[in-house]
């Protein structure tokens, strides 16, 4: 178990400081990461997709692979688009700092597609 | 907004009113019973005050439409909590009624007077999965409460316009209810 005070702070580029997961911490270092990119330990990342509705298995490999290729960029697209970040297909600041903020365990791929509000 | 797939939802006679209870065995210590029962009432009572949907706390856990339990790692319905931050809690869609928080959270009912820089507000968190138990999925809306994360210390529980009309296309409205002031609390709220 990791105990509170192991929790890392990051002081972002808005000088806001932020108390981010420690479990989910660690994706930080994927920032700027890209199509072609190959990163060790991307395969969790992979994983934190899989687990929230973004990237399916891989078919031909056993696990994921810890290089951003094309379905892994899909996957952000999708995640981008989904929780109305600007859609780049990269790991940019905002994408990361969504990525390892706390939440909801609910999948989001268990729910329909978004219904626009009539503002 | 977004539902659940297959755009599930309690069905009860009208007017409709659900039960809700707390598992005599999974509670947390630091914060007390009377704190999280008011914590729930008031997270409960926000949605109703939106749809003709009413929720009664009773004592009959095993008889309750929604059960609210604290529980740590792998509990046994396949989605094991994963300690402090991360995960901070999930529930089922409907007529299931589950809903689960993740006890190793520091869960605080007054955050700004909170000393842990992890502390969870339990009423932002309680108000989002009352969201599910309803039929809601996540929102793509930062602001509304059915979006998917949480900042630790940060408060969210006033239900925003993306979350009333999803939950109303559910439900309906409250006959009580009306647009024009919510959207006068959240302009003075933006002003």
């Amino acid at each position: 178990r990791i105990i509170p005070e192991s929790a890392t702070v990051i002081t972002s580029e808005s000088h806001k400081t932020q108390t981010h997961n420690a479990t989910w911490h660690d994706f930080s270092k994927f920032l700027y990461a890209e199509r072609g990119s190959h990163v060790s330990g991307m395969s969790e990342l992979k994983k934190y997709f899989h687990r929230f509705g973004y990237l399916s298995l891989p078919e031909t490999t056993p696990n994921f692979t810890d290089t951003f290729d094309s379905q892994f960029e899909t996957a952000v697209f999708r995640y981008q688009k989904r929780l109305g970040l600007p859609v780049t297909g990269k790991l940019d600041s905002e994408t990361i700092s969504t990525i390892v903020a706390p939440r909801c365990g609910v999948s989001d791929a268990a729910t329909n597609g978004i219904h626009a509000t009539r503002r | 907004y977004a539902y659940f797939n297959g755009k599930p939802r309690w069905t009860r006679g009208a007017p409709m009113t659900l039960t809700y209870a707390f598992s005599p065995y999974n509670m947390i210590d630091r914060v007390s019973v009377p704190e999280i029962r008011a914590v729930f009432k008031r997270a409960f009572s926000r949605w109703a005050s939106v749809i003709p949907v009413s929720f009664q706390e009773t004592p009959q856990y095993d008889k309750a439409d929604i059960t609210i339990g604290f529980y740590l790692g792998d509990h046994g319905d396949g989605e094991p909590f994963d300690g402090v931050l991360g995960v901070l809690a999930h529930a089922f869609s409907p007529q299931n009624g589950r809903f689960h928080l993740d006890a190793a959270e520091m869960w605080s009912v007054d955050v700004e007077r909170e000393e842990s820089r992890v502390a969870v507000d339990l009423e932002s968190v309680a108000t989002h999965e009352i969201g599910h138990v309803l039929g809601l999925g996540h929102s793509s809306v930062k602001e509304a409460v059915m979006y998917p994360s949480l900042s630790p210390r940060r408060k969210k529980v006033d239900l925003k316009i993306d979350d009333v009309a999803g939950v109303q296309s559910l439900y309906g409205s409250n006959p009580n209810f009306s647009f024009s002031s919510l959207l006068q609390s959240q302009n003075s709220f933006n002003a």
